[in-house]
């Protein structure tokens, strides 16, 4: 099963079409995987993308260097799968 | 008796089949499951019909969890379905609606890919078909309509989570959607649901060209999006795209419920407001349909 400990979610309130095409660039950004969870589209809509505990202090030296406020909103995306699973669990317990 | 599952969790797929026979069993006269075929690991695909009678009467059409990650989305689905089932007879614009025309809903788009979200990886969204010369696995289901295929925001890359496909319809749990809707012949409204945004959005995602019925499509819903919004990052290939195109005036996708802290992992006592609030847009939507025909 994959796992994913110490990934963060972070939210990107976007504030110009120029940190729009940023963030786009860092799509084509392979190298560090990341999974855009809400594409950059607009300045009217939040930016939230997966970033794999690896490519944590790239992600954000890059943020940083252009100046693009982020936020944290999953600090480790595996605590909280792991709740979402034990819940899961106990409510096929109580269904069974 | 479909009061003892509990709408208010997230539930893998077995279990969703097996409640979808106890509610044909609970409302014979009104739903009836009906098997569209087979996904890529060879998985049935139900459809909920819900109808008085009739053939091919004017329906609607409603989905859930083309993408297998956004488990809210095929959550309100089960709850939407109960809700049809236990309104009818009691709610007197439900019950006009039923009387005139058939709801069609297909509760998981992508079985193959929900199965793996709870086996293998809570964060797949692709299907699970195997691509050849690639280790890669899967396509976006929603990318692989045939509507602007191939354009932009679509990947020809097998390994994107946003990968096309080979071909339109290659994945055969579009194609049997596809199906469907074509030998029906008398859809009058398309709906697919995902997660997350907290959008209603109507076509197209993947041209700058003008929507005929924009006015009309805009007009009524509470939740207003501007098309342009989304072209600097269109979506073609879209499923409501291509029911536009078909035909279907009345082609919408929902994007449900964003707390700003969750994400995809939207806890599920969240379940029951998102699809409560959800309903209230979707019925909208229906009466609108049902109210003017075409």
């Amino acid at each position: 099963e994959r796992v994913f400990i110490g990934d963060q979610v972070i939210r990107v309130n976007v504030q110009s079409e120029e940190q729009i095409q940023l963030l786009q660039a860092l799509e084509n950004q392979q190298e560090w995987e990341l999974d855009f969870w809400l594409h950059p589209v607009s300045t009217e809509l939040p930016v939230d993308i997966r970033v794999p505990h690896s490519s944590v202090s790239s992600v954000t030296e890059y943020l940083i260097a252009h100046n693009i406020h982020y936020s944290v909103i999953i600090n480790n995306l595996q605590e909280l799968l792991d709740e979402e699973k034990a819940e899961m669990e106990e409510n096929q317990m109580n269904e069974f | 008796s479909t009061r003892s599952f509990n709408f208010g969790a997230y539930h893998r797929l077995e279990t969703i089949y097996s409640w979808m026979d106890t509610l044909v069993a609970q409302y014979p006269k009104l739903v009836t499951k009906q098997d569209i075929g087979r996904s890529y690991e060879n998985r049935p695909m139900y459809v909920l019909k819900f109808s008085t009678g009739g053939n091919k009467r004017p329906a609607i059409w409603i989905d859930t969890g083309i993408h297998s990650r956004e488990w809210v989305s095929q959550a309100t689905g089960v709850w939407t379905a109960n809700k049809i089932a236990t309104d009818y007879g009691t709610d007197a614009s439900l019950t006009s609606l039923l009387n005139t025309m058939d709801i069609y809903m297909l509760l998981l788009a992508n079985p193959d890919g929900y199965a793996y979200t709870h086996s293998n990886d809570r964060m797949w969204r692709k299907t699970r078909s195997k691509n050849p010369g690639s280790v890669c696995i899967g396509v976006d289901p929603n990318r692989n309509w045939d509507a602007g295929f191939g354009g932009p925001g679509a990947s020809n890359n097998p390994c994107s989570e946003s990968y096309h496909g080979p071909s339109a319809h290659s994945e055969i749990e579009v194609k049997n959607v596809v199906n469907l809707i074509e030998s029906h012949g008398n859809f009058k409204s398309f709906i697919s649901v995902h997660a997350y945004s907290q959008l209603l959005m109507y076509p197209y995602g993947y041209s700058c060209g003008s929507v005929p019925h924009q006015p009309e499509l805009v007009r009524k819903e509470k939740h207003t999006v501007e098309s342009h919004l989304f072209l600097s990052d269109p979506a073609s290939g879209g499923s409501i795209d291509w029911s536009y195109n078909l035909g279907i005036k009345y082609s919408f996708a929902f994007e449900l419920r964003d707390t700003g802290r969750y994400g995809f992992i939207l806890p599920a006592n969240q379940i029951i407001p998102t699809a409560t609030e959800t309903w209230l847009a979707l019925k909208h939507i229906m009466e609108y349909v049902r109210d003017h025909p075409y």
